[in-house]
Protein backbone atom coordinates (compact mmCIF):
# COMPACT_ATOMS: atom_id res chain seq x y z
CA UNK A 1 0.00 0.00 0.00
CA UNK A 2 1.10 3.65 -0.78
CA UNK A 3 1.91 5.58 2.02
CA UNK A 4 -0.42 8.31 3.37
CA UNK A 5 -2.20 9.93 3.10
CA UNK A 6 -5.19 8.96 0.65
CA UNK A 7 -8.20 9.98 -1.52
CA UNK A 8 -10.45 7.90 -2.71
CA UNK A 9 -13.77 8.34 -4.26
CA UNK A 10 -16.19 6.87 -6.76
CA UNK A 11 -16.73 7.72 -10.51
CA UNK A 12 -14.04 9.18 -12.23
CA UNK A 13 -14.24 12.57 -10.49
CA UNK A 14 -10.63 14.15 -10.92
CA UNK A 15 -11.21 17.41 -10.09
CA UNK A 16 -13.16 16.61 -6.97
CA UNK A 17 -9.66 14.11 -6.42
CA UNK A 18 -7.66 17.22 -6.73
CA UNK A 19 -9.71 19.09 -4.91
CA UNK A 20 -9.39 17.15 -1.97
CA UNK A 21 -5.45 16.50 -1.93
CA UNK A 22 -5.17 20.41 -2.87
CA UNK A 23 -6.95 20.95 0.44
CA UNK A 24 -4.81 18.18 2.61
CA UNK A 25 -1.89 20.16 0.84
CA UNK A 26 -2.52 23.43 2.06
CA UNK A 27 -3.22 22.50 5.14
CA UNK A 28 -6.49 21.34 5.43
CA UNK A 29 -7.77 18.53 7.99
CA UNK A 30 -9.30 15.41 6.39
CA UNK A 31 -12.95 17.00 6.73
CA UNK A 32 -11.64 20.12 4.81
CA UNK A 33 -10.57 17.60 1.99
CA UNK A 34 -13.41 15.76 1.84
CA UNK A 35 -15.88 19.11 2.12
CA UNK A 36 -13.78 21.13 -0.55
CA UNK A 37 -13.71 17.67 -3.15
CA UNK A 38 -16.90 17.12 -2.82
CA UNK A 39 -18.30 20.98 -2.77
CA UNK A 40 -16.43 21.12 -6.00
CA UNK A 41 -18.72 18.32 -7.79
CA UNK A 42 -21.67 20.27 -6.56
CA UNK A 43 -20.73 23.65 -8.36
CA UNK A 44 -19.15 21.59 -11.48
CA UNK A 45 -22.54 19.02 -11.51
CA UNK A 46 -19.99 16.36 -11.43
CA UNK A 47 -21.77 13.70 -14.58
CA UNK A 48 -25.53 15.57 -13.85
CA UNK A 49 -25.59 13.43 -10.85
CA UNK A 50 -24.68 16.09 -8.06
CA UNK A 51 -25.38 19.13 -7.23
CA UNK A 52 -28.15 21.51 -8.80
CA UNK A 53 -29.71 21.52 -12.21
CA UNK A 54 -29.66 17.44 -12.42
CA UNK A 55 -32.18 14.67 -11.81
CA UNK A 56 -35.15 16.41 -11.06
CA UNK A 57 -38.02 15.06 -9.31
CA UNK A 58 -41.79 14.19 -9.98
CA UNK A 59 -42.84 17.82 -9.39
CA UNK A 60 -39.33 18.79 -11.45
CA UNK A 61 -37.50 19.94 -8.42
CA UNK A 62 -33.81 19.15 -7.56
CA UNK A 63 -33.04 18.63 -4.00
CA UNK A 64 -29.33 17.63 -2.63
CA UNK A 65 -28.93 15.31 -0.32
CA UNK A 66 -25.30 14.70 1.35
CA UNK A 67 -23.20 13.58 4.76
CA UNK A 68 -19.91 14.05 6.52
CA UNK A 69 -18.37 12.05 8.82
CA UNK A 70 -15.47 12.63 10.83
CA UNK A 71 -14.18 9.19 11.41
CA UNK A 72 -12.51 10.01 14.84
CA UNK A 73 -15.05 11.67 16.70
CA UNK A 74 -17.86 9.74 15.27
CA UNK A 75 -19.69 12.68 14.55
CA UNK A 76 -21.99 12.94 11.18
CA UNK A 77 -24.03 16.10 10.22
CA UNK A 78 -26.18 15.78 6.82
CA UNK A 79 -29.47 17.04 5.38
CA UNK A 80 -31.48 14.86 3.19
CA UNK A 81 -34.05 16.21 0.27
CA UNK A 82 -32.32 20.18 0.79
CA UNK A 83 -34.22 22.37 -1.27
CA UNK A 84 -32.80 25.83 -2.74
CA UNK A 85 -29.34 25.80 -1.38
CA UNK A 86 -26.63 24.38 -3.98
CA UNK A 87 -23.37 23.67 -1.45
CA UNK A 88 -25.52 20.76 0.02
CA UNK A 89 -22.08 19.41 1.61
CA UNK A 90 -21.75 22.39 3.36
CA UNK A 91 -24.65 22.95 5.20
CA UNK A 92 -23.88 18.51 5.94
CA UNK A 93 -20.75 20.44 7.85
CA UNK A 94 -22.48 23.20 9.52
CA UNK A 95 -24.90 20.20 10.79
CA UNK A 96 -22.08 18.66 12.32
CA UNK A 97 -20.11 21.37 13.30
CA UNK A 98 -23.17 23.33 14.78
CA UNK A 99 -25.76 21.03 16.05
CA UNK A 100 -26.10 18.39 18.28
CA UNK A 101 -28.30 16.58 15.86
CA UNK A 102 -26.67 14.32 13.03
CA UNK A 103 -29.44 14.55 9.85
CA UNK A 104 -32.27 17.30 9.03
CA UNK A 105 -33.93 17.35 6.02
CA UNK A 106 -36.13 19.29 3.30
CA UNK A 107 -37.45 22.86 3.37
CA UNK A 108 -36.24 22.58 7.45
CA UNK A 109 -32.92 21.59 6.12
CA UNK A 110 -33.19 24.77 3.77
CA UNK A 111 -33.96 27.31 6.75
CA UNK A 112 -31.14 26.48 8.95
CA UNK A 113 -28.83 26.91 5.52
CA UNK A 114 -29.88 30.03 5.54
CA UNK A 115 -29.51 30.43 9.28
CA UNK A 116 -25.94 29.46 8.27
CA UNK A 117 -25.52 31.93 5.75
CA UNK A 118 -26.17 30.05 2.84
CA UNK A 119 -27.93 31.52 0.07
CA UNK A 120 -31.74 30.60 -1.25
CA UNK A 121 -31.11 29.48 -5.05
CA UNK A 122 -33.21 27.86 -7.47
CA UNK A 123 -31.88 24.59 -8.34
CA UNK A 124 -33.60 24.21 -11.66
CA UNK A 125 -31.54 24.58 -15.23
CA UNK A 126 -32.95 24.78 -18.82
CA UNK A 127 -31.62 21.45 -18.98
CA UNK A 128 -33.39 20.15 -15.38
CA UNK A 129 -36.56 21.80 -16.95
CA UNK A 130 -36.07 20.23 -20.18
CA UNK A 131 -35.43 16.52 -18.79
CA UNK A 132 -38.66 17.16 -16.99
CA UNK A 133 -40.77 17.88 -19.94
CA UNK A 134 -39.40 15.39 -21.72
CA UNK A 135 -40.61 12.89 -18.80
CA UNK A 136 -43.56 14.32 -19.21
CA UNK A 137 -44.69 14.16 -22.39
CA UNK A 138 -43.61 10.35 -22.25
CA UNK A 139 -46.27 9.83 -19.83
CA UNK A 140 -44.15 9.90 -16.78
CA UNK A 141 -41.72 6.79 -17.59
CA UNK A 142 -40.12 5.57 -15.98
CA UNK A 143 -41.58 6.06 -12.30
CA UNK A 144 -40.95 4.65 -8.79
CA UNK A 145 -44.42 3.56 -8.69
CA UNK A 146 -46.05 -0.02 -7.41
CA UNK A 147 -49.54 -1.45 -6.94
CA UNK A 148 -51.79 1.74 -7.78
CA UNK A 149 -53.91 3.27 -10.10
CA UNK A 150 -53.93 3.95 -12.39
CA UNK A 151 -51.49 2.01 -13.84
CA UNK A 152 -47.93 4.03 -13.10
CA UNK A 153 -46.56 1.78 -16.12
CA UNK A 154 -48.37 3.81 -18.70
CA UNK A 155 -49.46 6.70 -16.97
CA UNK A 156 -48.91 9.93 -14.97
CA UNK A 157 -50.81 10.52 -11.79
CA UNK A 158 -51.71 11.33 -9.57
CA UNK A 159 -52.12 7.53 -8.14
CA UNK A 160 -54.16 5.81 -5.42
CA UNK A 161 -53.62 2.56 -3.73
CA UNK A 162 -54.40 -0.11 -5.75
CA UNK A 163 -56.73 -3.09 -3.81
CA UNK A 164 -54.69 -5.59 -3.26
CA UNK A 165 -51.11 -6.31 -4.29
CA UNK A 166 -51.00 -6.72 -8.26
CA UNK A 167 -47.65 -6.06 -8.35
CA UNK A 168 -44.69 -7.56 -5.71
CA UNK A 169 -41.75 -6.46 -8.33
CA UNK A 170 -38.59 -5.88 -6.26
CA UNK A 171 -36.59 -2.78 -6.37
CA UNK A 172 -36.62 -0.52 -9.33
CA UNK A 173 -33.31 -1.73 -10.97
CA UNK A 174 -34.17 -0.19 -14.39
CA UNK A 175 -34.71 2.93 -13.42
CA UNK A 176 -31.35 3.43 -11.89
CA UNK A 177 -28.06 3.01 -13.84
CA UNK A 178 -25.26 4.41 -14.89
CA UNK A 179 -26.98 7.55 -15.67
CA UNK A 180 -28.96 7.86 -12.50
CA UNK A 181 -27.90 7.10 -9.23
CA UNK A 182 -26.92 7.39 -5.88
CA UNK B 1 -23.57 10.78 -6.65
CA UNK B 2 -20.00 11.37 -5.47
CA UNK B 3 -18.54 9.50 -2.20
CA UNK B 4 -15.21 10.32 -0.68
CA UNK B 5 -13.02 8.90 1.89
CA UNK B 6 -9.98 10.90 2.76
CA UNK B 7 -7.10 9.18 5.31
CA UNK B 8 -4.35 11.35 6.76
CA UNK B 9 -0.80 10.90 7.63
CA UNK B 10 -2.46 9.39 10.70
CA UNK B 11 -4.75 7.44 9.83
CA UNK B 12 -7.41 9.90 10.53
CA UNK B 13 -10.50 9.54 8.70
CA UNK B 14 -13.24 11.29 6.83
CA UNK B 15 -15.67 10.39 4.41
CA UNK B 16 -18.58 12.00 2.81
CA UNK B 17 -21.31 12.04 -0.15
CA UNK B 18 -23.44 14.65 -1.98
CA UNK B 19 -25.59 13.85 -4.33
CA UNK B 20 -29.00 14.97 -6.67
CA UNK B 21 -30.68 11.53 -6.32
CA UNK B 22 -32.38 9.83 -8.78
CA UNK B 23 -33.94 10.97 -11.75
CA UNK B 24 -37.61 11.36 -11.60
CA UNK B 25 -38.17 9.93 -7.94
CA UNK B 26 -40.99 10.66 -6.07
CA UNK B 27 -41.18 13.87 -4.54
CA UNK B 28 -39.87 13.41 -0.77
CA UNK B 29 -37.45 10.35 -1.53
CA UNK B 30 -34.46 10.37 -0.10
CA UNK B 31 -31.67 7.87 -1.17
CA UNK B 32 -28.54 6.29 0.74
CA UNK B 33 -26.32 9.15 0.41
CA UNK B 34 -27.20 10.96 3.83
CA UNK B 35 -27.21 7.82 5.79
CA UNK B 36 -24.60 7.38 7.69
CA UNK B 37 -23.27 3.68 7.15
CA UNK B 38 -25.02 3.29 3.71
CA UNK B 39 -23.80 6.37 1.73
CA UNK B 40 -20.34 6.41 3.59
CA UNK B 41 -18.73 5.27 7.01
CA UNK B 42 -15.28 6.46 8.34
CA UNK B 43 -13.49 5.12 11.37
CA UNK B 44 -9.93 5.93 12.36
CA UNK B 45 -9.13 3.12 13.75
CA UNK B 46 -9.92 1.40 10.76
CA UNK B 47 -10.69 3.17 7.78
CA UNK B 48 -13.81 4.47 5.62
CA UNK B 49 -15.94 3.33 2.58
CA UNK B 50 -18.65 4.77 0.50
CA UNK B 51 -21.32 3.47 -1.85
CA UNK B 52 -22.95 4.38 -4.96
CA UNK B 53 -25.48 3.37 -7.09
CA UNK B 54 -29.31 2.17 -6.20
CA UNK B 55 -29.39 4.05 -3.00
CA UNK B 56 -33.57 2.53 -2.27
CA UNK B 57 -31.73 -1.21 -2.14
CA UNK B 58 -28.24 -0.55 -0.81
CA UNK B 59 -29.11 1.86 2.10
CA UNK B 60 -31.08 -1.16 3.10
CA UNK B 61 -27.71 -3.21 3.48
CA UNK B 62 -25.92 -0.01 5.41
CA UNK B 63 -22.63 -1.53 2.79
CA UNK B 64 -20.52 1.14 3.70
CA UNK B 65 -20.39 0.16 7.33
CA UNK B 66 -20.04 -3.85 6.39
CA UNK B 67 -17.46 -2.59 4.52
CA UNK B 68 -15.73 -0.87 7.50
CA UNK B 69 -16.19 -3.71 9.53
CA UNK B 70 -15.43 -6.68 7.36
CA UNK B 71 -11.98 -4.36 7.52
CA UNK B 72 -12.17 -4.36 11.23
CA UNK B 73 -11.82 -8.12 11.20
CA UNK B 74 -9.43 -8.41 9.15
CA UNK B 75 -10.11 -8.25 5.47
CA UNK B 76 -8.75 -6.00 2.67
CA UNK B 77 -10.01 -3.47 1.42
CA UNK B 78 -10.77 -5.21 -2.02
CA UNK B 79 -11.80 -8.41 -0.53
CA UNK B 80 -14.06 -6.15 1.89
CA UNK B 81 -15.63 -4.42 -1.00
CA UNK B 82 -16.55 -7.58 -2.46
CA UNK B 83 -17.75 -9.01 0.59
CA UNK B 84 -20.59 -6.64 0.83
CA UNK B 85 -21.65 -6.68 -2.64
CA UNK B 86 -21.89 -10.26 -2.73
CA UNK B 87 -24.06 -10.26 0.65
CA UNK B 88 -26.12 -7.81 -1.21
CA UNK B 89 -26.35 -10.22 -4.10
CA UNK B 90 -27.75 -12.78 -2.35
CA UNK B 91 -31.12 -10.64 -1.81
CA UNK B 92 -31.00 -8.45 -5.12
CA UNK B 93 -29.14 -10.44 -7.61
CA UNK B 94 -29.76 -7.48 -10.42
CA UNK B 95 -28.60 -4.34 -8.05
CA UNK B 96 -26.99 -1.55 -9.54
CA UNK B 97 -23.99 -0.70 -7.17
CA UNK B 98 -20.70 0.03 -6.02
CA UNK B 99 -18.14 0.38 -3.34
CA UNK B 100 -15.01 1.48 -2.49
CA UNK B 101 -13.05 0.90 1.04
CA UNK B 102 -9.53 1.75 2.34
CA UNK B 103 -7.74 1.01 5.34
CA UNK B 104 -5.23 3.35 7.33
CA UNK B 105 -2.51 1.67 6.28
CA UNK B 106 -3.06 3.18 3.16
CA UNK B 107 -4.74 0.01 1.31
CA UNK B 108 -7.74 0.80 -1.18
CA UNK B 109 -9.84 -1.37 -3.62
CA UNK B 110 -13.20 -1.83 -5.03
CA UNK B 111 -15.80 -3.94 -6.22
CA UNK B 112 -19.60 -3.67 -7.94
CA UNK B 113 -21.87 -6.08 -8.92
CA UNK B 114 -21.87 -7.13 -12.66
CA UNK B 115 -24.91 -5.61 -14.96
CA UNK B 116 -25.23 -6.65 -18.84
CA UNK B 117 -25.26 -2.59 -18.83
CA UNK B 118 -22.23 -2.17 -16.14
CA UNK B 119 -19.06 -4.59 -15.81
CA UNK B 120 -16.50 -2.23 -14.94
CA UNK B 121 -16.41 0.50 -12.00
CA UNK B 122 -13.96 3.67 -13.03
CA UNK B 123 -12.98 5.29 -9.30
CA UNK B 124 -10.32 7.94 -8.67
CA UNK B 125 -7.42 7.79 -6.04
CA UNK B 126 -4.51 10.03 -5.12
CA UNK B 127 -2.21 9.30 -2.83
CA UNK B 128 1.94 10.06 -1.98
CA UNK B 129 3.35 8.43 -4.75
CA UNK B 130 1.48 10.14 -7.59
CA UNK B 131 2.01 13.75 -8.76
CA UNK B 132 -2.15 13.61 -9.91
CA UNK B 133 -5.00 11.72 -9.37
CA UNK B 134 -5.24 8.32 -11.07
CA UNK B 135 -8.33 6.84 -12.45
CA UNK B 136 -8.96 3.44 -11.78
CA UNK B 137 -11.60 0.57 -12.40
CA UNK B 138 -12.41 -2.86 -11.18
CA UNK B 139 -14.23 -5.74 -13.18
CA UNK B 140 -17.98 -6.21 -11.57
CA UNK B 141 -18.65 -9.54 -9.71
Amino acid sequence: APPLPLVINTWPFGNATRAAWSKLQAGGSELDAVESGCSLCEAQQCDGSVGFGGHPDELGETTLDAMIMDGTTMEVGAVAGLRRIKNAIGVARKVMEHTRHTLLVGESATQFAEAMGFPNEDLSTNHSLSVYSEWLRQNCQPNFWKNVIPDASKSCGPYKPARGLVQRKGPATGKINIHSHD
Amino acid sequence: TIGMVVIGKSGHTASGTTSNGANHKIHGRVGDSPVAGAGSYADSTVGGAAATGDGDTMMRFLPSYQAVEYMRAGDDPASACKKVISRIQKHVPHFFGAVICANITGGYGAACNKLPEFSQFHFMVYHSLQSQPSEEKVDCI
